[in-house]
């Protein structure tokens, strides 16, 4: 699954993803994150999200609406809401990742594996990375 | 207002011991080139919206990445394909899910949020109106590749469904 979240100039925020699924799934099955509030959300008052792993944990956890839901509701910030959903992902058996920018273009890149394929950009800084740890 | 962009390209069981340095340095490479595209338009005065369409589009078209033409198989040997987009301001969104044909799913689903009054389309519905929508389709074996092929005649093996990455 691939994904990519921005804010621009004006502020707002945007979240894409497209995923091909998994390898072997039952056709039909409606795969993995790239559905609305599982692995993608966005909205100005909070977040931009793109998930990518095992969907049907995201659509159970309502993943990406559950990140923008704390920071709402919760006041948690972009790291605290993520490492709550992701734990909320792991404890169904899901696994994977996200990457997210808040309304201030503060940006986390998160996940419960051994890696992610990953990166931002932003005008003083350009970062990509594969493993945990890089 | 500072803009920014990030992107993911899958995660999963990936570990150095599968990747030699060259391999590292194409996927490098290419997060690069996604980043870059979306930056560019951020950059230029462009929207969010516009940004993480062409960031996704070339990771879509390239076939290290789990969509488009890295589209895994499913056990009837088609490659399905789900994309979905959502406009923080607006929060307006769409999405189009087991196409077999649009050749950027993600431009799909754009379309579903800007040109129609749905959310989400699925399967022969979703791609009629793609058609219709002078969207490029493409047949299936466009998104077929060997290293994907081979995947998945393991996973049948093993009788197993793999998450992206999860094969080395």
């Amino acid at each position: 699954t691939v994904g990519a979240v921005a804010m621009d100039k004006k502020g707002n925020l945007a979240a894409a993803t497209s995923t091909g699924g998994m390898t072997n799934k039952f056709y039909g099955r409606v795969s993995d994150t790239s559905i609305v509030g599982a692995g993608n959300y966005a909205n100005n008052k909070t977040c931009a999200i793109s998930g990518t792993g095992t969907g049907d944990q995201f659509i159970k956890t309502v993943f990406a609406y559950d990140i923008s839901a704390q920071m709402e509701f919760a006041s948690k910030t972009l790291e605290e809401a993520g490492k709550i959903s992701l734990q909320k992902l792991a404890e169904i058996k899901g696994h994977g990742g996200f990457i997210g920018i808040d309304r201030k273009g503060n940006i986390q890149m998160d996940f419960n594996c051994s890696g992610m394929f990953r990166g931002f950009k932003n005008e003083s800084e350009n970062f990509v990375a594969i493993f945990k740890g890089d | 207002m500072k803009f920014t962009i990030a992107i993911h390209g899958g995660a999963g069981n990936i570990n150095p011991q599968n990747y030699t340095p060259e391999d590292i340095k194409v996927y490098e490479e290419k997060l690069k080139e996604s980043l870059n595209a979306g930056f560019n338009i951020l950059q230029g005065g462009g929207n969010a919206i516009d940004a993480v369409v062409a960031s996704v589009k070339v990771m879509e078209d390239s076939p290290l990445f789990n969509a488009g033409v890295g589209g895994v198989f499913a056990n009837n040997a088609m490659v399905e394909l789900d994309a979905c987009i959502m406009d923080g301001k607006t929060l307006n969104a769409g999405g189009v899910t087991s196409v077999h044909k649009i050749k950027n799913p993600i431009e799909g689903a754009l379309r579903v949020m800007e040109d129609s009054p749905h959310t989400l389309l699925s399967g022969n519905g979703a791609e009629l109106f793609a058609y219709k929508q002078g969207l490029e389709l493409v047949p299936n074996k466009h998104f077929h590749t060997k290293k994907r092929y081979d995947q998945f005649k393991k996973a049948q093996e093993k009788k197993k469904i793999m998450v992206d990455h999860s094969m080395g």
